[in-house]
């Protein structure tokens, strides 16, 4: 819902990596397998 | 010039090994030079293409299968013992033999030979050519067992080269890992410090409007 | 069992090629049998043990190096052909042999041999040898051959895989940047907004206070 979308907007950025918590390894490979086709 | 030497055992002497030797030119089918010895007395016979050309068409078989048997019967030597039958009659010098297959004895061919008058010239000379080949055959060893210990040296050094490239390939890897993680980390810190800033200040402002 | 057969010329003889065959059980300083043959005749004669410590003695060299002067001679088979001399006396049926060091000749051995009484029998085992000894070294040549192929085939995957794995090292760091990239880029998007945002809250305000 519109409201949920708000709030992983807040949270997230669109390739899915938090703005707030820090990241490790793990995550940060995870957020790039998700990137399909790197420019 | 090629040549084959191969064991035989006659019909008449079953118990006494003979060697046949068989030397031709281009192609057997073009004619060859056949010697047979017992160690003691040797003959020699020639068989030219036209009567080999003869036995394949008396035996109404394509002059290219023919030879094909005859490299089996007298060149090949392998095959069990008792696929064969070879007869030579002292006598008259006739060589022949035959092909064994489900009891049914086929002849394949007959030859002329001839008795050798010097016998053990015609032996020394088998025998050189037989050291002369076990030379041949292990410098031909010898060569191939440098090359495979070259090749075996060649694979290890690559092997270790396509194992250091896979370590450094991973490290690559872990190390930009590290780097972008502390970067992305900074940047994450400085939004929740923004963010907390902006919170105050609303949070101020509210306040102060409320008073207001 | 081993045994070497290798050609010699007797000085009686120089124009007829003899064969010489040695034949030993551990080594060939424990003794071994030794048969000579023109293709036609044959001796044999057995060197004991004992004998060779004597004729190390009498030649005041140590038995190891004797044994070794030995096996040059009557084995090795290589080697100039004027380095030893072989003598055979068909009456005494004695035979010796002498090694040439600089025009001089040192008498190397010497052994008593029999008359084989029937030399056929010696000489289709030395041509059966010879022939099992070909085929064996035929064996081990397409065994080596197929390993040669193995190992190739080997050096070509590896070679294959250590290049896709250097391309892809190079290709890794290029392709993480890139992603990282637009991760950073994300986050330095959300800074700006945030900064433009607090910027407003602050101006806001300053009206407001002016106004007011």
């Amino acid at each position: 819902c519109p409201s949920t979308k708000q709030h992983f907007a807040r949270q997230y950025d669109c390739h899915g990596d938090s703005y707030f918590v820090d990241t490790d390894v793990n995550q940060l490979k995870e957020v790039f397998s998700g990137i399909k086709t790197p420019g | 010039m090629e040549r084959k030497v191969s064991r035989i055992y006659l019909t008449s002497e079953p118990e006494i090994i003979h060697f046949l030797q068989v030397a031709w030119e281009k192609t057997l089918g073009s004619g060859f030079v056949i010697t047979l010895t017992d160690g003691q007395s040797a003959w020699i016979g020639t068989v030219s293409e036209s009567e080999i050309s003869q036995e394949a068409d008396d035996m109404a078989l394509e002059k290219e299968k023919y030879v094909d048997e005859l490299r089996k019967a007298l060149v090949s030597g392998a095959g069990p013992t008792d696929t064969y039958k070879f007869n030579f009659s002292k006598d008259s010098c006739q060589f022949s033999f035959e092909k064994n297959l489900k009891d049914v004895s086929f002849r394949l061919g007959s030859f002329n030979l001839e008795k050798v008058a010097n016998p053990a010239e015609v032996i020394r000379e088998l025998i050189c050519y037989c050291l002369d080949t076990i030379s041949e055959k292990q410098a031909k060893n010898e060569h191939l067992q440098k090359e495979n210990e070259r090749l075996l040296r060649d694979w290890n050094d690559v092997q270790e080269r396509f194992e250091k490239c896979v370590s450094a390939k991973e490290a690559v890897e872990t190390d930009l890992y590290k780097r972008f993680i502390l970067v992305l980390n900074e940047k994450k810190a400085k939004i929740r410090s923004l963010y907390k800033l902006l919170n105050e200040v609303q949070e101020l402002e509210k306040n102060i409007e409320h008073k207001r």
